[in-house]
């Protein structure tokens, strides 16, 4: 563990933390994509599968349950809560995420590690995680306004990509053996697609400004 | 700690 990956887990952390306090303290989930949130949580159950298998460390363990727990939680309250449910932009939500889905899949059958079952679905986990995000970022950009808190949420998140870029170089250059290309190349993917959003995020910061997206 | 065997990353 470096300082890079640690930064980067503390950084996703926040990211969820940031939304669940959104969610709890304004009882609203408007600017934020259910589509996502469930592309995430599908991301987490099927990459933590390994749980049962493989311990690693506490931390390790603790982390993957939080990442579980609270995805589930947010998809919870954005369907089952009467109140969070009113606020969904349902009609700004619309992307299919059922092809990523299924495209993701296709590509774990063909791209994998290993040919096994736990294989297979790491695989998928990480090209969906890398895509996962397309849902809310269109969802924002059709909004054209973003609320303060859900913006911090979508920055926290490509931060914690970047960190993990980091984390890969550095151990790249450290560890003898390491080589998750897998990874790395849907992580360079992932983290491409927050460069449209980073850049109006910094001018609203440099002007300080309200974060606004072009139609 | 075993840091090179299965995926280690979250």
């Amino acid at each position: 563990m470096n300082v890079f990956r640690l930064a980067g887990d503390m950084t996703h952390l926040a990211s969820i933390l940031i939304l669940l306090l959104k969610i709890y303290a304004t009882k609203s989930c408007s600017g934020i994509s259910l589509k996502t949130q469930e592309l995430y949580a599908l991301v987490f159950l099927a990459r933590y599968l390994d749980l049962f298998t493989n311990f690693i460390s506490v931390y390790n363990t603790v982390m993957k349950l939080v990442f579980i727990g609270s995805s589930l939680a947010i998809v919870w309250c954005m369907r089952m809560h009467k109140m969070v449910k009113r606020s969904y932009n349902k009609e700004l939500d619309t992307f299919r995420h059922y092809f990523l889905i299924a495209g993701c899949f296709m590509l774990a059958l063909l791209v994998n590690e290993k040919f096994t079952f736990q294989e297979v679905l790491w695989a998928f986990s990480i090209y969906l995680e890398a895509v996962s995000m397309i849902p809310q970022l269109i969802l924002l950009q059709r909004s054209g306004n973003v609320d303060n808190l859900t913006g911090q949420y979508v920055f926290l998140l490509g931060a914690y990509r970047a960190l993990y870029i980091l984390n890969w170089i550095y151990r790249y250059f450290t560890e003898p053996h390491f080589s998750r290309w897998i990874a790395c190349v849907a992580g360079l993917v992932q983290t491409a697609l927050y460069a449209d959003f980073f850049y109006y995020y910094f001018i609203s910061w440099k002007n300080n400004a309200k974060l606004q997206l072009p139609a | 700690k075993v840091e090179s065997e299965g995926h280690d990353e979250l």
